[in-house]
């Protein structure tokens, strides 16, 4: 383990307990697209097939049990929980899940290193944590007026991306035999995905004024 | 044991 890849499972751990805390303090879920949340769960659901069956380690072990309650917990707060369920925008939360679903599902029958249900569905999380953001930047485009803790999460999930990025980096480089173009494409395109809405948090923060998108 | 792999991330 390199200090990028802690460093970004740090990043993702914290952006899920921004979260967490949101919802469970404030009671409010508004700006939170539920349609990318319940995208992360199948995300989890279907990378950690493995969780079980392969043991890496204690760490590896708790960590995918870690995203995968918060995961879970989080779609439950947005569609059970009395009170925050009510602050969901519904009607912005348009986009459909299997637009997402559907390509990445197919994309990974063609597209994997070994075709083996547990491989191809590893390869689908990979794709569909690359694009599964998307409803989330829908939203806030729509919504435009970001509140401070929406702004932290999704700046939080693209820092984790962009240290993934430089772990890839250092492992090319230190260990032998570690080439992964399935992984390193869709973790492009999914970091590269968070340039736009980087841009504006950057210029927010720089001139010390509210997070407010363009129409 | 085996190759280095991005099966052990997150």
């Amino acid at each position: 383990m390199n200090i990028f890849r802690l460093a970004g499972d740090m990043t993702h751990l914290m952006s899920v307990i921004v979260l967490l805390l949101k919802i469970h303090t404030i009671k409010s879920c508004a700006g939170i697209s539920l349609k990318t949340q319940e995208l992360y769960a199948l995300v989890f659901a279907t990378r950690y097939l493995d969780i079980f069956t392969d043991f890496i380690s204690l760490y590896n072990t708790i960590m995918k049990l870690i995203f995968l309650a918060s995961s879970f917990s989080i779609v439950w707060y947005m569609r059970q929980h009395k009170i925050v369920r009510r602050s969901y925008d519904k009607d912005q939360d348009t986009f459909r899940h299997l637009f997402l679903i559907l390509p990445c599902l197919l994309l990974a029958l063609f597209i994997n290193e070994k075709f083996t249900f547990k491989e191809v569905m590893w390869t689908f999380s990979l794709f569909l944590e690359a694009v599964a953001i998307l409803p989330q930047l829908v939203l806030l485009q729509r919504t435009r007026n970001i509140d401070n803790l929406t702004g932290q999460y999704v700046f939080l999930l693209g820092a984790y991306r962009a240290l993934y990025i430089l772990n890839w980096i250092y492992r090319y480089f230190t260990e032998p035999h570690y080439v992964h173009w399935i992984t390193w494409i869709s973790g492009l395109v999914q970091t590269l995905l968070y340039a736009d809405f980087f841009y504006y948090y950057f210029n927010s923060w720089k001139n010390n004024v509210k997070l407010q998108l363009p129409a | 044991t085996g190759q280095p792999s991005a099966h052990d991330e997150l």
